[in-house]
């Protein structure tokens, strides 16, 4: 080999040389590719000139949304659910506390035994006091990693560093501030309130116009029609599950101390102006920006949430979507992956405007629940709306954009929502 | 499971985190 390597002439001819050059032109055209699509990320928009929201990433995510991510994750739900043997508790849990890095110090039971399943441990509360909240003006609202953070720009947010997907998908807010809004909408089953694209959906099976719906008049029509829940913020639910609770309510009715204190924080009176959330898109004043941030949480890490600020829920978007690993594995590389999982946008106002948390659900922590919301049921199971509307992997899911909006202007009497103290625990993640 | 937070506040707003910062409830994350 040697001998043959020293001595043999080398010979070129034309052929190679053509191909190298055709081979270099190749890959100088797929640079600039790359570079332009970094530049300028690719948005379609469809007839109505609004975003189509597609599955966007190497063949490996779409291998994974070719997956039914929803059935496996409600049976992975079912399976965490079956109540453990007591001998084999502590010694389970310590096993997954060991693998996933929880602290079981913080636990509120130092006896495991009384967690029943895996489920409910993954939904441990923790002991008073382990996590003060700071003073700052916006907190954690979660154990996590901070995976993002800036400001939102031309109503895109940033997922990844190039890849980024519309603020109105996310929230659901229309394309333009200046879409008309005087729909009249009627719903069949006040469970199954879906509407399409920009419009709206409220229950108790009455026509609403959307202009009633969102404008100062809807607060005194739900409040009158609807009666209270009873919520139990301590046990999650189970799939399926029902309740007679129409509209969202807290367990008890807030008191006017507590509203008070909300209302001294968000810096607002009684008789506030909503005009910043009672539209269907946030109008920023001209002091002021839209900031995000993004904090993942993994198996190990404690899966309630708090509020971040202190600040009013108007009112709630469900997004029934799929339910894609959002590891920062998956975040770097799927696009739109927070537009299309299954999300519930918790939409209202602090003392600077605008505020919202994005509860967004995976493939193992599929079932997002509110404490001050029983009626809210997610990762259910969904023949509606079959058709997908060319999301891509979406089989038999509504079309993405579509969301059923609950509104919480009966929660409080004094602010219009559901008022939320910094730090206060707002709801959770479950398994399944 | 993620959350995503979308606000508005004045343009003096500073985050007081980094990206991949572990973060904990009540821990926080920005102010003016």
């Amino acid at each position: 080999l040697a001998h043959a390597w020293r001595t043999t002439p080398t010979k070129w001819y034309p052929l190679p040389l053509i191909v190298g050059a055709l081979l270099l032109v190749a890959i100088n055209f797929r640079k600039q590719q790359r570079r332009h699509s970094k530049d300028e990320p690719h948005v379609q928009l469809d007839d109505n000139g609004r975003e189509v929201i597609r599955l966007k990433g190497p063949w490996s995510v779409h291998v994974l949304g070719a997956l039914p991510l929803r059935n496996m994750s409600r049976l992975w739900g079912y399976l965490n659910s079956l109540e453990l043997p007591v001998w084999f508790r502590p010694t389970g849990f310590r096993i997954y506390a060991f693998i996933f890095g929880c602290n079981l110090e913080e636990a509120e039971f130092d006896d495991l035994t009384r967690y029943k399943s895996l489920g409910d441990f993954f939904y441990r509360r923790l002991k008073d006091g382990v996590r003060p909240i700071d003073t700052a003006l916006l907190v954690s609202p979660a154990d996590g990693k901070v995976l993002h953070f800036g400001t939102v720009q031309g109503m895109r947010v940033e997922q990844v560093k190039g890849m980024s997907y519309s603020l109105d998908a996310l929230l659901g807010s229309p394309a333009s501030p200046s879409t008309p809004t005087s729909q009249t909408i009627s719903f069949e089953n006040r469970d199954h309130a879906i509407v399409h694209d920009r419009e709206f959906a409220n229950v108790n099976g009455i026509e609403y116009s959307l202009n009633q719906l969102i404008g100062a008049s809807s607060a005194s029509k739900s409040n009158q029609e609807t009666p209270p829940g009873t919520p139990d913020d301590s046990q999650p639910r189970k799939h399926g599950e029902q309740t007679d609770a129409s509209i969202p309510h807290p367990d008890t009715p807030p008191s006017l101390s507590h509203d008070a204190s909300v209302a001294a924080s968000v810096g607002l009176r009684p008789s506030l102006d909503r005009s910043s959330t009672t539209s269907t898109s946030p109008q920023i004043k001209p002091q002021n920006r839209l900031f995000f941030a993004v904090i993942y949480l993994a198996p190990g890490d404690y899966h309630r949430f708090h509020s971040p600020s202190a600040w009013v829920v108007e009112k709630r978007r469900h997004f029934v979507g799929e339910l894609f690993s959002v590891s920062p594995y998956m975040a770097a590389r799927l696009g739109n992956l927070f537009v299309l999982n299954e999300r519930v946008a918790l939409l209202g106002r602090w003392r600077h405007g605008f505020f919202s948390t994005v509860p967004v659900g995976a493939t193992n922590v599929g079932s997002i629940l509110l404490n001050f919301d029983r009626e809210l049921r997610t990762n259910e199971r969904t023949t509606r709306g079959a058709g997908g509307g060319g999301g891509g992997g979406r089989r038999g899911l509504p079309p993405p954009g579509t969301f059923t909006e609950a509104v919480y202007s009966n929660a409080s009497a004094v602010l219009g929502g559901q008022p939320l103290k910094a730090g206060e625990e707002m709801g959770g993640f479950c398994l399944g | 499971s993620t959350i995503v937070l979308v606000f508005e506040a004045p343009k003096e707003f500073v985050f007081d985190v980094h990206a991949g910062q572990r973060v904990r409830v009540g821990q926080r994350l920005g102010d003016l």
